[in-house]
């Protein structure tokens, strides 16, 4: 394992925490999707059946596992928890976020590696979690104040997702027939996504100013 | 084997 990908990974992982010390701390979820952390339910449970089927390392099995709990616990807390669920944007997030999941899997069903119930999943997977976070865009720019900790959980999300694209980079040089357009070209184009809120978050950061997108 | 290498990611 490279330092890109295991910075990448760890960047997904603090993501993952500055989210979840917002619930359990503040007990708040104000200005989080719901809609995007559905989709991330979604797409960490369809990529990782191979849980059942194939053993890769520790390390990886844990992190699956990391990422399965924490996303299926952030949307039971944002849907259930009697004082969390009331900080909820429910007006603001209104992204109909099932209607890109019917794209994905087409999509899926037609460009995968091989033709296999498993295969299409890991697909659709890939397909939606580059579009999994435009709920949450959307929902940063209606919402008039970006707190700190939204703010940091995005920024953490997408330098997730460029150290990623390093890491491909980095393996496509250093080992031999390392070559996954799928993968590739989805987490491009979910990389590019964050490229406005990026521009905006340092913006503000340079500037000493409280984050705002505009409308 | 090639189908294994994109699976060690998350």
């Amino acid at each position: 394992m490279n330092i890109f990908r295991l910075a990448g990974d760890m960047t997904h992982l603090f993501s993952v925490l500055v989210l979840l010390l917002k619930i359990h701390t503040i007990k708040s979820c104000a200005g989080i999707s719901l809609k995007t952390q559905e989709l991330y339910a979604i797409v960490f449970t369809t990529r990782y059946l191979d849980l059942f089927t194939t053993y890769i390392s520790l390390y990886n099995t844990i992190m699956k596992l990391i990422f399965l709990g924490s996303s299926i616990s952030i949307v039971w807390y944002m849907r259930h928890h009697k004082v969390v669920r009331r900080s909820y944007d429910k007006d603001q997030d209104t992204f109909r976020h099932y209607l890109l999941m019917l794209p994905c899997l087409l999509l899926a069903l037609l460009i995968n590696e091989k033709f296999t119930f498993l295969e299409v999943m890991w697909a659709f997977s890939l397909y939606l979690e580059a579009v999994a976070i435009l709920p949450q865009l959307v929902l940063l720019q209606r919402t008039r104040n970006i707190d700190n900790l939204t703010g940091q959980y995005v920024l953490l999300l997408g330098a997730y997702r460029a150290l990623y694209v390093l890491n491909w980079i980095y393996r496509y040089f250093t080992e031999e027939n390392y070559v996954h357009w799928i993968t590739w070209v989805s987490g491009i184009v979910q990389t590019l996504l964050y490229a406005d809120f990026f521009y905006y978050y340092f913006q503000s950061w340079k500037n000493n100013v409280k984050l705002q997108l505009p409308a | 084997p090639k189908d294994q290498a994109a699976k060690d990611e998350l």
